[in-house]
């Protein structure tokens, strides 16, 4: 099975 | 105040129409240098960034930053109210609470004006690095369409691979199987369904149909797509418009548990 990553977790808070 | 004419206003209903189902509701953000939207879909795993370039424009004028959240629903009910020949003019007072839709027909014998309550919202601003890709395809932004379409009646995931000639999709379901391969396909004679790979590393990654479905609703802004891709890292899927920016969408991969 796989896991959807979260966007937010690749590009941080700016 | 903010004001800003763009002649082929069937752009913005485009624009619109593009992210209206992925996003309830965004900041839109104004500078000299034009106008743009970053915002998540409200299950924070994809992103969109719009950017419409100032000489994008017919006529652009922004004194201050401004930063305006509308509902886009409520912007979509409204820019459906243009003809796709008409002009569109935004209109806003610096502290204002609406923005003005100004839609001109080309002979400027039908001229109306909506006002759209602006609202306040919380968004959180993600950096997003300008990385080098293992890989981009450009391939025809209605193919591209196609393929997901078709792929999304067989499975949930897509598993995009890049290979120095070719990029393959393939999905897994419970009725079957299915693989798309389009070459690498330079016509110069027929430039709006050229594929081209840009290539350097192989790369494999897999990711949720539903959301590459959502993107494509932007075929209708540009002749191809572009699809970037580095390993473990979100897929960017662009479209460029024509003379006046760019609709750029990020999604982040599914990985193995």
């Amino acid at each position: 099975s796989s896991r959807q990553r979260d966007i937010s977790s690749f590009f941080g808070g700016a | 105040m903010f004001e800003a004419r763009l002649a082929q206003g069937a752009l913005l209903k485009k624009v619109v129409e593009a992210i209206k189902d992925l996003i309830e509701d965004a900041n839109f953000d104004c500078n000299s240098s034009g106008f743009s939207l970053q915002a998540m879909d409200s299950s924070h795993v994809s992103l969109v960034a719009l950017s419409l370039r100032a000489d994008g424009f017919e006529h652009y004028r922004c004194d201050r930053n401004v930063s305006m959240g509308m509902k886009l629903a409520s912007l979509s009910k409204i820019l459906k109210c243009a003809n796709g020949d008409d002009a569109i003019t935004m209109k806003s007072e610096d502290n204002g609470d609406t923005i003005t839709f100004m839609f001109e027909s080309p002979e400027q014998e039908r001229l109306s004006e909506f006002d759209l309550k602006l609202m306040d919202i919380d968004s959180e601003h993600l950096g997003i690095p300008d990385n080098e890709y293992d890989a981009t395809v450009k391939l025809p932004a209605a193919e591209f369409q196609r393929i997901v379409k078709d792929l999304s009646t067989i499975g949930d995931t897509v598993e995009i691979s890049v290979t120095k000639d070719a990029v393959k999709f393939g999905t897994t379901g419970d009725i079957g199987n299915a693989n798309i391969m389009c070459r690498q396909n330079k016509a110069a004679d027929k430039p709006d369904e050229s594929t081209e790979i840009d290539i350097n590393e192989a790369v494999s990654l897999t990711f949720a149909l539903r959301y590459l479905n959502s993107f494509a609703k932007a075929t209708p802004l540009s002749t191809h797509a572009v699809l970037k891709l580095s390993k473990e890292l979100p897929i960017l899927v662009e479209y460029h418009i024509p003379e006046v920016g760019r609709l750029a969408f990020y999604l982040a991969p599914k990985i193995e548990d």
